[in-house]
């Protein structure tokens, strides 16, 4: 099973501590990829990595992309413009296999999922939020995500959730819906409290720590413990049973469905 | 006793909430000045607000200028412009009322230090952040601070502040010293401590909240309460008794004595 999955965001958001957290990995630890960032970065780079996982006993292809570079510079004009052109390779490259004789197995490379990382900065999205997801939301799944969500108070969260919503419709962007179609009907209330969540707050850490002598994944404050997988201080347990578990197939299914096809479209159009 | 204090960093970073903390006003809530970043800006703009405050029984004619916009668009390039250019022109007039023949008692509104909000991203100084710092560090006092430094652990703050100290040194960056030429010798070991601090981790916060049977003002997470005020938490008090009790004449001192002199001594050789 092959899945890939695209992590955009200034450099510090802990995007590399999150992924790490999603998939238990230290991924970023060992030496098949270390996404120290450039510290001076002249562009948005992409680094491709793969590992291996094992998912609620399915063995899992996980390729991960990141982005260094992308919104760290003075001027970040045309910042995306590497993410859509290595998209649209993918597309590119798997239209190429589709038309080929010997059809076969067809291995999916195409990027199923952007996790965009937005910074806690209590105002709402910043112009190169909205610029980054109008020049992807048609070619991707965008799934924007609340960095270091243990930087706001819960009414902060709240309050972000809710600029954030209305920045993201006021600007016709549009972002993975997580819609319900898998799930069984008795949880329909859950997952509409699910779908609330969204953007998911999230915190990640690679830190084990002894709380209420329970061994749990948190941050150690000098006044207590943020703690990654307690659903009263963020919602990254959310964000990793949807992608992970339960929607993993429809992000690859939308993503050949629809973003694929609209790839395909434009091209055959032109 | 006139003072100015000049906030620079991008929108979100606490720094309205900052300077609200540092003086015990709700400036920003008055309508003297309200600082709702303009969402979309365009470029930097500067913003002045004057405000009375009683600072150990001494009247404080206390005028502060934030500059909206900075950082915050897509292309950052020359952003600091608007700054240089108004901090210029404080210069320019107050060496146009010098230099008239009924001297009498100038007015300073010289800018007499420039707080910089380094946003907490945990790997060091951003191209933007050395690049603000280099065009104004011989033009004002820069005091660069650790915004929302609640983001950190107390293992990251020191880490954060070390690698943010040698990117100040890799870049030939001079930040204003705090000199403890004022403070009694029998305190040398306290300011030797407190400089160690630089650069200051702060907290900000409006809120009032009781711990332990004590009103402190804090944060109010779902694990625990980061206080403003207290030490173990951050720096707040630390900055609060250096800018405002122990080192404001200095900071004029310096402003008058080695930055106005530069701007003098280059107008008159041109
Ligand atoms: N407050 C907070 N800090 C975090 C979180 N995740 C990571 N960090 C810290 O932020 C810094 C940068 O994290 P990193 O994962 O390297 O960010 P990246 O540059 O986006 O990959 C490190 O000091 C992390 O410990 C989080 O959820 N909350
Ligand atoms: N974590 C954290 N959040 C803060 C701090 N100070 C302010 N905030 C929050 O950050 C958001 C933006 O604060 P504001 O003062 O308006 O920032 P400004 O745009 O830089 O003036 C608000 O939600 C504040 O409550 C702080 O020290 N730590």
């Amino acid at each position: 099973f092959q899945f890939s999955l695209m992590v955009v965001g200034q450099s510090g958001l802990g995007k590399s501590t999150l992924i790490n957290s999603l998939f238990m990995t230290d991924l970023y630890e060992d030496c098949v990829y270390s996404p120290s960032p450039q510290r001076m970065p002249r562009t948005t780079e992409i680094k491709e990595s793969t590992v291996s996982v094992e998912e609620g006993g399915v063995r899992l292809e996980l390729t991960l992309i990141d982005t260094p570079g992308f919104g760290d510079i003075v001027d970040n004009s045309q910042c995306w413009r590497p993410i859509v052109d290595y998209i649209d390779s993918k597309y590119e490259k798997y239209l190429n296999d589709e038309s080929r004789v010997n059809r076969g197995y067809t291995e999916d490379y195409r990027i199923h999922c952007c996790l965009y990382f937005i910074p806690p900065n209590g105002h709402g999205l910043r112009q190169i939020d909205i610029e980054f997801m109008k020049q992807l939301h048609n070619k991707t799944n965008i799934v924007p995500v609340i960095a270091k969500a243990d930087t706001f108070t819960p009414e902060e969260v709240v309050r972000f959730k809710k600029v954030v919503l209305q920045d993201i419709a006021d600007n016709g962007i549009k972002i993975y819906q997580f819609p319900d179609a898998q799930l069984d009907e008795e949880d329909d209330a859950a997952n509409q409290k699910l779908r609330e969540a969204i953007p998911f707050a999230v915190v990640g850490s690679n830190t084990i720590l002894e709380v209420n002598q329970k061994k749990v994944r948190g941050r150690q404050y000098p006044w207590g413990v943020a703690e990654v997988e307690n659903a009263d201080h963020c919602d990254f347990t959310t964000l990793r049973n949807m992608i992970i578990r339960t929607h993993m197939q429809d992000l690859k299914d939308i993503t050949n469905n629809v973003h694929y096809e609209n790839y395909r479209c434009t091209k055959l159009a032109n």
